[in-house]
């Protein structure tokens, strides 16, 4: 069972952290991050780590695409252009060995979903985020995540999202859509939770610690511990269940069925 | 008794609530800006605002230069000119001032400090602040402070100073200098503990929160409360003591000695 996840957003909002916190094991082991915040040297190329992962009785191939921070330098223009290549080269890829292969046997090493990470300013999405956004949504599911939320109040959080859920409709930002499932009561109701939540507002953390007797991951303050896993906390657990129990399926058939589709098309009209 | 203080960084680090939190005082009710994060338009300009404040029988009249929110926009290139610009017309305003008043009879208006304002991202400065740094350095006492540090657990931050500090003197950014006190202990110890913990790290908060019983300047959290005056969760109280009581005077001696011996010297140069 195939999935990729796509991790995309500024350096420093602690995209490595959360790969880590989602998937409760380094999957950068093999590189110079020790999961401590000390980096060296930054992802300055897409680097892409493949895991095998157990998760529900689910056996995944878990590829994680790292993109490089921007941000960084002076002039951001055109810095979703090597991202958009990797996502367009994956098209690509499975193209030439579906007209070769039977589908069913070949891996699928498309990007399924794309987590676009959002500085946790407390304003609004930066002009570079909707340039971003935009591109990245014709070719991958997008689901924006609040970085760092645990630098947000409960108030300010709430009052954040629906700035960004404004901004994000506004400019027709065609982020992932949670299905629409008439049949199934609760399943729609679960659904309108998940809409109602984006964007997703998520804290990460490899360290644990004990609060009241009890080991929780999360960060330590003077001041108290933010729990990754707290519900009150953050909507860390929502989007793990989210992405790995219910809705892997969805995303990998709206990449197989709608953005894969898109890209053929395209490819054929020449 | 003058005293000119800018704050510049990106959009949405919390300049304008530690300018409150600094003053005690909403420095912009005249502004759109209400406290509560909601802020309508962004600051697309220099804006300037003085106010009378009583700060230890002393009487300022204190300026706070806000500047535009960098960051915003995907092409940053020289987005320090708009504001290195003003600090040149205000060394100029003073040289015209000069040659026609009484140095003692006329108003200061030049800037005596600016604070930087570094995104806490736990990995090192951007390219883009080094760049600003650099240019401002040349012409205001420059203090670098981290933002919104509560973003940080002590550890991180303890080695994010430490990362911002080598990167600082690897690219020769001559940031204000506490004065070497040789002749008197206990100030030579006083600038000591403060070059220690340059980069300052500053938590604002424009609400009072009760904390044990007790009334207190803070951001509440589901975990706890993050205090704004409280020397183990963060630097502020170091910061409005050094530029408020012990060092304002320092701040305005070295601008009027150096910063603007070099911009007259430039001027006179052709
Ligand atoms: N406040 C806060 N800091 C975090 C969080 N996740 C990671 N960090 C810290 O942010 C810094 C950068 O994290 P990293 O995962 O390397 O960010 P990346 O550059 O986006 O991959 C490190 O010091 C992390 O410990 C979080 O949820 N909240
Ligand atoms: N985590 C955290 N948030 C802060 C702090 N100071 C201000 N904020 C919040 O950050 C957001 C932007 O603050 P603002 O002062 O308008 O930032 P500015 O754009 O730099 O002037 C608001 O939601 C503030 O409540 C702080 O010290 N820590």
């Amino acid at each position: 069972f195939d999935f990729t996840l796509m991790v995309v957003g500024q350096s420093g909002l602690g995209k490595s952290t959360l790969i880590n916190s989602l998937f409760m094991s380094d999957i950068y082991e093999d590189s110079t991050y020790n999961g401590s915040g000390i980096r060296m040297p930054k992802t300055t190329q897409i680097r892409s780590s493949t895991v095998h992962v157990q998760e529900g009785g689910v056996h995944l191939e878990l590829t994680v695409i790292d993109t490089p921070g921007f941000g960084d330098v002076v002039d951001n223009s055109q810095c979703w252009k090597p991202i958009t290549e990797h996502v367009n080269s994956l098209f690509e890829e499975f193209l030439n060995a579906e007209s070769r292969v039977i589908r069913e046997a070949m891996e699928d090493r498309r990007v399924h979903v794309c987590l676009y990470f959002i500085a946790p300013t407390g304003h609004g999405l930066k002009q570079v985020d909707i340039e971003f956004m935009k591109e990245l949504c014709e070719k991958v599911n997008v689901i924006p995540v609040i970085a760092k939320a645990d630098t947000l109040t409960p108030e300010e959080c709430s009052r954040f999202k629906k700035t960004i859920m404004n901004e994000i409709h506004e400019n027709g930002i065609k982020i992932y859509q949670f299905p629409d499932s008439e049949g199934d009561e609760e399943e729609a109701a679960a659904n309108k939770k998940l809409r109602d939540a984006i964007p997703f507002a998520v804290v990460g953390s490899n360290t644990v610690v004990e609060v009241s007797g009890k080991k929780v991951r999360g960060r330590l303050y003077p001041w108290g511990v933010a729990e990754v896993d707290n519900l009150s906390h953050c909507d860390f657990t929502t989007l793990r269940n989210m992405l790995v129990r219910t809705h892997m399926q969805d995303l990998k058939d709206v990449t197989d069925n709608v953005h894969y589709e898109n890209y053929r098309c395209q490819k054929l009209a020449g």
